[in-house]
């Protein structure tokens, strides 16, 4: 009877089995909130994301906030030791986890994060590509899509001249940081499945 | 739910947090 809820931001992957589906979510959600208040305050940090309308902001808050989550916190999969590190500061093996029944997930995201820290990002180079990440996330029932489309282009232009200036040397680094684009989406995709399975009764 | 984002209740986190940021800027 014990509840399963392996996402790093959770307190404990395994909740004990005497307590409700209804309280393991609400514990669960006094930990994602605070992350969640997180993007929405990067989200202000954004050059030029305060200018779209509210409802816009909101919707692409509400695509891209896991994408966003799983860039932040890259650093929690340990690719070598092979750990996941809640933010509580526990570690758990892989194994145990993919145990949990969240193996196809958490090797996403495990590729992911690798792929992600060979690149060797300064923090103000990935904030840019989480600001590219945000804006870029799934654009239904966005209002004024022209004004996301250069808010896009601005952002993805000033990243490409971030890394271009930095190193003149390395073209590859920049189409490498874009490929990461279509990998969130699909860990976006996984993760959706894994929420909706996850059922309040 | 058939909505991750409803799941998690995101809208409602997302727009309270959005709304207290423009609650608490100077006039």
């Amino acid at each position: 009877g014990a509840k399963v809820l392996a996402c790093p931001l959770n307190s404990c992957p395994v909740s004990p089995s005497d307590r409700s589906t209804q309280q393991v979510w609400d514990a669960f959600s006094q930990c994602f909130s605070p992350a969640v208040r997180d993007v929405v305050e990067f989200s202000r940090s954004i050059p030029g994301f305060h200018t779209l309308s509210q409802d816009d902001q909101i919707r692409l808050l509400k695509s891209g906030t896991f994408q966003v989550l799983m860039v932040r916190f890259c650093s929690l999969f340990d690719a070598k030791q092979r750990t996941v590190t809640f933010l509580n500061g526990q570690t758990y093996p892989l194994a145990s986890l993919r145990a949990l029944g969240m193996g196809a997930l958490l090797d996403a995201m495990f590729d992911f994060s690798e792929k992600l820290s060979m690149l060797g990002l300064e923090s103000d180079e990935v904030s840019l590509f989480m600001a590219v990440v945000l804006v870029s996330a799934d654009r239904s029932g966005i209002s004024n899509m022209a004004a996301v489309d250069k808010l896009q282009d601005d952002l993805i232009n000033t990243l490409r001249s971030l890394l271009v200036q930095r190193r003149p040397n390395d073209a590859e680094i920049f189409p490498k940081l874009l490929l990461r684009l279509p990998d969130l989406r699909t860990l976006n995709s996984l993760h959706s499945e894994k929420l909706l399975s996850f059922r309040i009764d | 739910f058939s909505d991750p984002a409803s799941n998690l209740g995101l809208e409602d986190i997302i727009r309270k947090a959005l709304m207290g940021s423009v609650d608490e800027r100077p006039e």
